[in-house]
């Protein structure tokens, strides 16, 4: 049951899934599941949407977590999010208030296939598990399939590479999924948040070019807020900026498709460390992580309901 | 042991680029001995001032240990024996319980 379970540790994809329905059946009153379709391997792509029920139409934001399978980190996130999301709704303004005015989309698993595939074979696969007929190996990088500036700088065009952009842009069903979910609900969508882990980072577009964003000043606002939050809890530091500047030019990526395509606030966070354990953040690690990663989202979801 | 025990031995590198010289080295590197890739995503986004984090199996360690003291590269280990790290992940849970 909800009180039993464990976010202290690392789930397996089962877990997590059997997990999103006993949240589904608990709380009814904020909690509605979803699925957006299935992955290569046929398995369910689940989301949990949060909110108060309302008649009108509100604001909404889109948290996926585990595009890329070996960072386990985000989908112990997204788990922390919506525990603490239901466990504080009515005893913390903030949440009480975000959860009455916002929906939010919040995807645990998003490569689930590889995810699984990272429990059971190899912990550091990071691609989906789509196979490519001519060449013995399999999957794509979930993180550069998206129709935006695609296959370019950064990316490979080779199957057997980690940043294979697949063999056209939207090729990875888990993708294109999520690609339509997010078209459809457009007009309501003010916030997409991709977690992956690690650097200790919070990027927005570009990736592709050095080009300022049109709400540069508001987005730059938010992530400021948003780090300055995380800080708060632990002390510790994360960059921010643009991902083109603060990382490297890269090919288009989720955060620069979600952009392109009207979503005003686009992040993706790069959770901890900076390399001390790499992907093998340890247990220990994950509720100092998730606390200072869950200021962070809130400060970013707060800023919606102000103007900018 | 976790996945078989196949990450024993295996190790992880930080290597601190400094110049273009020594970047065009580990691109040289990187055609003889095959690395996993965690930091940037991909040998094309090597570039100066970087710092590369590499996940080396373990029979070929040494054998990049002695390339990047001939190219004189900076580098040093993250972590020393990647199987130990995966079991403490977990907390040396069962496997057969998480699985």
């Amino acid at each position: 049951s909800e009180s039993q379970y464990d976010y202290e540790v690392y789930h397996s994809l089962e877990e997590i899934q059997n997990w999103m329905f006993e949240m589904n059946r608990s709380r009814p009153e904020l909690v509605t599941m979803l699925s957006l379709g299935k992955s290569y391997e046929g398995r369910p792509l689940f989301v949990l949407q949060l909110g108060k029920r309302s008649c009108l139409q509100k604001k909404s934001v889109w948290i996926d977590c585990g595009v890329h399978a070996r960072e386990w980190i985000g989908p112990a996130f997204c788990q922390w999010f919506v525990k603490e999301a239901l466990s504080t709704y009515k005893y913390d303004s903030v949440m009480t208030r975000l959860l009455n005015h916002l929906d939010f989309f919040i995807m645990p698993v998003f490569n689930v296939d590889g995810y699984r595939f990272s429990w059971n074979t190899d912990r550091f696969w990071r691609k989906t598990r789509s196979k490519n007929h001519k060449f013995h190996c399999r999957g794509v990088d979930a993180n550069r399939n998206w129709k935006v500036k695609w296959c370019d700088e950064g990316a490979s065009s080779h199957p057997c590479d980690d940043t294979y952009c697949g063999p056209f842009p939207e090729s990875e069903p888990e993708v294109k999924a999520v690609a339509k979910f997010l078209r459809k609900h457009k007009r309501h969508m003010k916030a997409y948040i991709s977690i992956h882990a690690y650097a200790q980072m919070l990027l927005y577009p570009y990736s592709y070019k050095y080009a300022a964003i049109p709400n540069f000043n508001c987005v730059e606002s938010a992530a400021q807020n948003a780090v300055t939050a995380l800080y708060s809890a632990y002390g510790v530091r994360y960059r921010y900026g643009p991902a083109a500047t603060t990382l490297y030019v890269s090919s288009g990526s989720s955060i620069d498709w979600a952009y392109k395509n009207g979503i005003p606030y686009a992040f993706a966070f790069e959770l901890r460390d900076t390399g001390h354990f790499g992907f093998l953040l340890p247990e220990s690690l994950i509720k100092p992580t998730c606390t200072e990663t869950l200021k962070a989202v809130k400060a970013i979801a707060s800023g919606l309901l102000k103007k900018c | 042991y976790q996945y078989n025990n196949r990450y024993a031995g295996d190790q992880v590198f930080r290597i601190t680029l400094t110049n273009d010289t020594e970047v065009q080295a580990l691109k040289k590197i990187l055609e003889l001995i095959k690395m996993d890739f965690w930091q940037p995503n991909s040998a094309s986004l090597i570039h100066r001032n970087a710092t590369v984090d590499v996940h080396v199996k373990r029979n070929d360690t040494q054998r990049l240990h002695a390339r990047l003291k001939l190219e004189k590269i900076k580098y040093r280990m993250l972590i020393a024996d990647l199987q130990k790290e995966i079991e403490k992940q977990t907390g040396y849970r069962s496997s057969r319980k998480r699985r």
